[in-house]
């Protein structure tokens, strides 16, 4: 989903 | 994970270890903003709280560690060391927290990807992250005299903002559906920050002279 797609950046 | 994240993700920790090699080894933090370091601290314990419910890679908690431990000593550092705490420019770091605080909160609290706690905290790192620069850019123009490692440590952590724009560039190209807007508008509002600040790093190191910042 998009959002743990963008919470695997630091 | 893509050359841009991974040489952001590098040049975001070499910053950590130059300012940490000030602090440890010439045992000074002239010139770093305590405020900055703790709006840090705070960007990191809200922007982690996934640490121990989601696992996503070695690299990654290895290097959310390290992030959350840095920010942390280096607080640690500058309001407790014995001989480090002396060097710390008190009298011109006067910038207020609860001026970026809360408008983050509040922009957290209002614009989001989905109302969770989790999801607010994490928004509000990112909204804080881009402003949490402001008491150090603020501190620099006041200091006259800024030495080497202050002024490559705030290049570095300007580096990493411009190779995580280059990341999100690259992986909306190469990955669907990866649209982020709030990551990337706060992200580049903290990118545009450093503009004034390496226009004057560069011109220093192609004039060969000293960097300062004008009042």
């Amino acid at each position: 989903s998009a959002i743990v797609s963008q919470h695997d950046e630091l | 994970m893509n050359i841009f994240r991974f040489a952001g993700d590098m040049t975001h920790l070499a910053s950590v270890l130059v300012l940490l090699l000030k602090i440890h080894t010439i045992k000074s933090c002239a010139g770093i903003s305590l405020k900055t370091q703790e709006l840090y601290a705070l960007v990191f314990a809200t922007r982690y709280l996934d640490l121990f419910t989601d696992y996503i890679s070695l690299y990654n908690t290895l290097m959310k560690l390290i992030f959350l431990g840095s920010s942390f000593s280096i607080v640690w550092y500058i309001r407790y060391h014995k001989i480090v705490r002396r060097s710390y420019d008190k009298d011109q770091d006067t910038f207020r927290h609860y001026f970026l605080v809360l408008p983050c909160l509040l922009l957290a609290l209002l614009i989001n990807e989905k109302f969770t706690f989790r999801e607010v905290m994490w928004t509000f790192s990112l909204y804080l992250e881009a402003v949490a620069i402001l008491p150090q850019l603020v501190l620099l123009q006041r200091t006259r005299n800024i030495d080497n490692l202050t002024g490559q440590y705030v290049f570095l952590l300007g580096a990493y903002r411009a190779l995580y724009i280059l990341n999100w560039i690259y992986r909306y190209f190469t990955e669907p559906h990866y649209v982020h807007w709030i990551t990337w508008i706060s992200g580049l509002v903290q990118t545009l920050l450093y503009a004034d600040f390496f226009y004057y790093y560069f011109q220093s190191w192609k004039n060969n002279v000293k960097l300062e910042l004008p009042a």
